[in-house]
């Protein structure tokens, strides 16, 4: 019995013990933060002497890179920085922060250009930032696209939340509606992680797909040669699937994993907060779980993990495999017209675009990808 | 001239209020993607140490090797910075990459630049943002070296984190317009 997601809750969850934790000086894990909003060391120090008392952790953050401000604690910089250090527990861990420093820079854009131009970077990059694909130009998506490309080049694993809008909703020019990928959480470059909930809120069970999980298919990147038999797998598959008219089937079809992203605890100026919920919460947590995937990795001397979505993938398709959970119940939210009435996409076996190949069991895919 | 980013949304967020056009002399920070050479190398290579069944797998490029093969041509360059400089705008910063430039320069000069751009400042709570609300055009010999200008359209981001309460207000809320 749990009265909400708490770092002992999504340990237990995902099977890590409590010597699941970083041995490695020179390994880290990162995340990142567009808003104005800043985090609190005395939170994460409380947060950390509330939740984390059962396993070794950090409680400070080794390094910030850009610009944090004194005043209130934002809500989604307080969770990102408490769950990445509660399952990547006991490795360094860097924030960056970039609301921008000029009124005239993109925020978003300010962060790459940081990425490009640091030698030394943490090996995993947490994000919670999406913008729907429609709202951006071409140009812009292709070129950061390159840019996600360098960072795969560089060995980075980079994960970006999915979103809170099931498959979304637009409203075109005729009237009709479509669904609305996100972006970058499209990119083919990128993994991208949705969010599943307790099937009893109160008790480590199985889990379901939280309905808010962004999931769906990109309208400007084609489908990556990784995913295609995954997705036409689904595609053929599923017992229902929205009309056509509503998603290009032939585009990068996202997310590619997800975890919990329902109820969760954080401290924010100092007090426990319950009831957050959004795969911004989840997208920590997987890169806490990848960043300990790379400590054992770099202690048998492999190279990191890097881009994983084709690795992914193909231990999926190997066969059988009880690396991730897979999420087989519940549909997300899309448009409420007479066509879908507020459904998106719905779970099925294997991959689907609602919980992508579900959620981390950590000793089997800390198994699978020490020797994928 | 050539409009490198015509389908780009010029909405401004519900959030940000528009408080009027900047002065001429307010500096502003420009970011600007010069192309890059071999990206379908890169392509490649990201696919064979990505790929466990490559063997080349996990053998990462460091960040001077990237550029190496990244980097804008020197054709680029040298027309970029000349195009710049022409405008008087000088002491760009670069990245490693040296396929980013960061400039800094007068509104004036901005919208000179890039014809039919026009900044106006807008704020949103302690926030406040410079913007374009029009399009913005480039020299047309400037299509081939550069993909796109930041700093002009898109708003910073103001996704929050969901609360399970407003969300079940927001799921309460579609049932009943559902049923409506």
């Amino acid at each position: 019995f749990h009265l909400g997601v708490t770092p002992s809750v999504i340990r237990k969850r995902y099977n890590l013990t409590d010597g699941d934790i970083g041995a490695l000086p020179n390994n880290s894990q990162a995340c990142a933060q567009f808003l104005e909003q800043y985090f609190h060391p005395a939170d994460l120090a409380e947060f950390m002497k509330l939740f984390a008392s059962s396993f070794g952790h950090r409680s400070r953050v080794d390094q910030v890179v850009g610009h944090q401000e004194l005043g209130k604690a934002g809500l989604e910089a307080s969770l990102d920085v408490e769950y990445i250090m509660s399952t990547g527990a006991n490795i360094s861990t860097w924030v960056f922060s970039n609301a921008g420093r000029h009124e005239s820079q993109e925020p978003f854009l300010a962060w790459l250009l940081l990425l490009s131009n640091m030698s030394s970077v943490p090996w995993v990059h947490s994000v919670s930032y999406g913008d729907d694909e429609d709202s951006l130009s071409r140009a812009y998506m292709e070129r950061v696209n390159v840019e996600f490309m360098k960072a795969a080049a560089r060995g980075l694993t980079v994960l970006f939340a999915s979103g809170d809008a099931g498959a979304g909703c637009r409203k075109l020019a005729g009237g009709s509606h479509t669904f609305r990928p996100s972006f970058p959480a499209s990119s083919p470059y990128v993994t991208t992680v949705g969010g599943t909930a307790f099937k009893n809120p109160f008790r480590v069970t199985w889990e379901v797909t939280d309905y808010i999980s962004g999931g769906g298919f990109s309208n400007v990147f084609p489908m990556p040669d990784y995913q295609a038999a995954a997705v036409r797998n689904f595609l053929h598959s599923a017992p229902k699937l929205p009309p056509l008219s509503y998603y290009n089937s032939s585009g990068r079809a996202y997310p590619d994993l997800a975890a919990l992203s329902d109820n969760y605890w954080v401290v924010t100026n100092r007090i426990p907060l319950p009831w957050v919920s959004g795969t911004s919460a989840s997208t920590p947590v997987v890169g806490g779980i990848m960043a300990l995937i790379n400590d054992r990795r770099l202690q048998k001397g492999l190279p990191p993990l890097g881009f994983l979505n084709p690795a992914l993938y193909k231990l999926q398709e190997k066969g059988p495999t009880d690396a991730l959970y897979d999420v087989t119940q519940g549909c997300h939210l899309s448009c409420l017209d007479a066509a879908v009435e507020g459904q998106g996409f719905c779970a099925g076996p294997s991959w689907d675009p609602v919980s992508g190949w579900g959620t981390p069991n950590f000793p089997q895919l800390l198994k699978a990808l020490l020797n994928p | 001239g050539w409009a490198p980013e015509q389908d780009q949304s010029l909405r401004v967020p519900a959030e940000w209020r528009h408080l009027g056009p900047v002065a001429p002399l307010d500096e502003l920070v420009l970011t600007f993607a010069l192309r890059q050479q071999n990206v379908e190398h890169l392509v490649k290579l990201v696919g064979r140490v990505s790929d466990p069944d490559s063997p080349q797998y996990g053998k990462y490029l460091s960040l001077e090797e990237l550029r190496t093969l990244v980097q804008p041509s020197l054709l680029t360059l040298s027309t970029v910075h000349k195009w710049l400089g022409a405008y008087g705008i000088k002491g760009c910063k670069t990245i490693s990459t040296l396929d980013f430039l960061e400039c800094v320069m007068p509104a004036s000069t901005a919208e000179r630049l890039l014809p039919g751009a026009q900044f106006h400042r807008y704020e949103s709570g302690q926030r406040s943002a410079v913007r374009s609300p029009v399009p913005y055009t480039l020299h047309e010999d400037l299509a081939e070296h550069i993909d796109f200008v930041g700093g002009l359209h898109r708003f910073p981001a103001e996704r929050k984190v969901v609360t399970r309460a407003s969300g079940k207000e927001e799921a309460t809320a579609r049932y009943q317009q559902r049923a409506a």
